[in-house]
């Protein structure tokens, strides 16, 4: 454990807690892709099937649980408490387009050709793409909610953060895993068009809006 | 690195 990934899972913490009360607060998933939240459980839960299997430690395993138990709970006020105010009109990303590549991918590209580190190599590569449909979402609508951009502000910088946890731990304890950085890379640059404009526009007060 | 590493991280 380092201070970048320790700060990491903070923001992706944060991340999520911010949606959950964004939702809660509002008793509205208004501007929230449900698909992308879709994809993120079936990330946490094709990850951490090793919480049967591998005991790492006691914060991994609770903080296993709370994503895996926050992303369905999310997906419980999305699709059944406040199901009317879920925005499916611009919610049109093709999930498939996402999750058959990546299925793809997993079985040719993955560290070994087992069920467990396939379904480990499937999630690490969707995760990567899951916030595309949010993304979409949002350049479809021309705008995001102030508190949507904050989540996807802590969402975003939690990977960034992973990957100078990731440099650190290549010098410092010789650990380098290919997969998860440039997977985490790939994930990392797609909010850099979303970073500048929070930066730009959120920081200084104002919606984030999309130029015309 | 070895195969399968026992992934750690979140």
């Amino acid at each position: 454990m380092n201070v970048f990934r320790l700060t990491g899972d903070i923001a992706h913490l944060l991340a999520i807690i911010l949606l959950l009360m964004k939702i809660w607060k509002t008793r509205s998933c208004a501007g929230v892709s449900g698909k992308s939240q879709m994809m993120f459980a079936l990330v946490f839960t094709t990850r951490y099937l090793d919480l049967i299997t591998n005991f790492i430690s006691l914060y991994n395993t609770t903080m296993k649980m709370i994503f895996i138990a926050s992303s369905y709970g999310t997906l419980y006020l999305m699709f059944l408490k406040f199901r009317a105010t879920y925005d499916s009109n611009h919610d049109t990303f093709r999930m498939e387009f996402l999750v058959v590549p990546v299925a793809g991918l997993s079985f040719l590209v993955n560290h070994d050709f087992s069920p467990l580190e396939i379904l480990w190599t499937f999630s690490i590569y969707l995760e990567s793409v899951a916030i595309l449909p949010q993304l979409f979402m949002i350049s479809k609508t021309g705008e995001a909610e102030t508190i949507t951009s904050h989540y996807l502000f802590a969402l975003g910088s939690y990977r960034a953060l992973y990957i100078l946890n990731w440099v650190y731990r290549f010098y410092f304890e010789g650990f380098f895993d290919l997969i998860a950085v440039v997977a985490g890379c790939v994930q990392t640059v797609l909010y850099c068009d979303f970073f500048y404009l929070y930066i730009t526009k959120v920081w200084k007060g104002k919606k984030l809006t999309l130029p015309a | 690195a070895e195969a399968a590493e026992n992934h750690d991280e979140l």
